[in-house]
This record gives structure tokens, sequence and C-alpha cells, in this order.
């Protein structure tokens, strides 16, 4: 474990947290895509498969179950609580994502470290990390403005996979064998993606001005 | 082996 990686998975905890918190104290998920949402739940879904087969660590182990349990809340109170449910606004999050879902499977199938279940499992949650965030994004260039909870959020989850590049970085030079393309190409992707988005995050921070994208 | 190492981060 190095300090880039517990940043990282710090920030991470962070942004379920603060959504969360969102969600449950003001009652609403206004600006928040449940297709997001639900891809992420997906995403922790196929990666902790291996939670009761192979203990790493107590802290493995309990952010595993924070992530899961954490994710999956989050989209039961979009879909199923009687007040979340009333400000989620279906008609801007139409992203199909279930257009993300197949070509990342596929994916996973062509382009794997091993041909085994559990290992296609995983690689697939790696692909579909990397564009879970597309329909959060898309909801917020169609809706413009950003509350800063949101903006918060995503903010977080960019942070998170930046740290975690770092922390490839560091792991690279420091242990040997250290190689995992897909890990890392999926990653940098998936930061990528974000990029734009820091850059508005930004700019709106600097100028002290309310967080807007362009259409 | 070694590809589990990628399999300890979260």
């Amino acid at each position: 474990m190095n300090i880039f990686r517990l940043a990282g998975d710090m920030t991470h905890l962070a942004s379920v947290l603060v959504l969360l918190l969102k969600i449950h104290t003001i009652k609403s998920c206004a600006g928040i895509s449940l297709k997001t949402q639900e891809l992420y739940a997906l995403v922790f879904a196929t990666r902790y498969l291996d939670l009761f087969t192979d203990y790493i660590s107590l802290y493995n182990t309990l952010m595993k179950l924070i992530f899961l349990v954490s994710s999956f809340s989050i989209v039961w109170y979009i879909r199923h609580h009687k007040i979340v449910r009333r400000s989620y606004d279906k008609d801007q999050d139409t992203f199909r994502h279930y257009f993300l879902v197949l070509p990342c499977f596929l994916l996973a199938l062509v382009i794997n470290e091993k041909f085994t279940v559990k290992e296609i499992m995983w690689t697939f949650s790696l692909y579909l990390e990397a564009v879970a965030i597309l329909p959060q994004l898309v909801l917020l260039q169609r809706t413009r403005n950003i509350d800063n909870l949101t903006g918060q959020y995503v903010f977080l989850l960019g942070a998170y996979r930046s740290l975690y590049i770092l922390n490839w970085i560091y792991r690279y030079f420091t242990e040997p064998h250290y190689v995992h393309w897909i890990t890392w190409i999926s990653g940098l992707v998936q930061t990528l993606l974000y990029a734009d988005f820091f850059y508005y995050y930004f700019q709106s921070w600097k100028n002290n001005v309310k967080l807007e994208l362009p259409a | 082996e070694y590809s589990n190492s990628a399999k300890d981060e979260l």
C-alpha cells in the first residue's frame, strides 16, 4: 500500500459518501444520473466476486463491502425511495448505458489476462468503470447547471482515478513484474474522460463562478 | 503469481 493508493481509495470513498450524504439529507437526487450509479453498482458486483474467496486484508475486505453497500443503496434510493425518486429526471438521463455494457463485456472476452470467468468479470469491471461516468457527464452537459455537491462528486471520482495512476507509476518503479496494461490503459481512458470536466471545474473555481459546462 | 498483485487494489 502506498500513499497514492491510500489517498485514491479515500477520495473514492469520499465521493460515494458525498453522494449518499446529499441524497440522504436533502432527499433529492437532482442532477445525478441513475444510469451511472447502476453502472458503478455493476462494476463493484463484477469486480468483487473474490470478496469471500480471496482474503487480502481487513482493509481490502472492508472497503469492498463499503463500496458494494453504498453503490447499491444509492441505486435503491434513486429508484425506490418515495421522496428521492420524485427528483430523478428520467427524461434527461437518457444515455443508453446498455450500449456500454455489451461492448465492455465483448472486449473483456477478447482482451484479458486469463480466460477464466473470474478474470473476465474482473476485466469487464475495469472497462465498464472507465466509461461508467459517461451518462453522468452527458446529464451534466444537458442540465448545464451543476449543484456544488454533484460537481464535488464528479471531481472526487476523477481525483481518485488520477491518484491511482500515480499509484501504478509508483508500483511500476518499486515492484518487479508489476506490469498491468489492461488496468493502466482502462484507468487512463477513464481519467481522460474527466479531463474536460476538470478543466471547467477549475475554471469555475478559479473565477469563483458557478460551474457551467458548455453545451 | 504476479498477476494477482493487480487484484489487491480496489
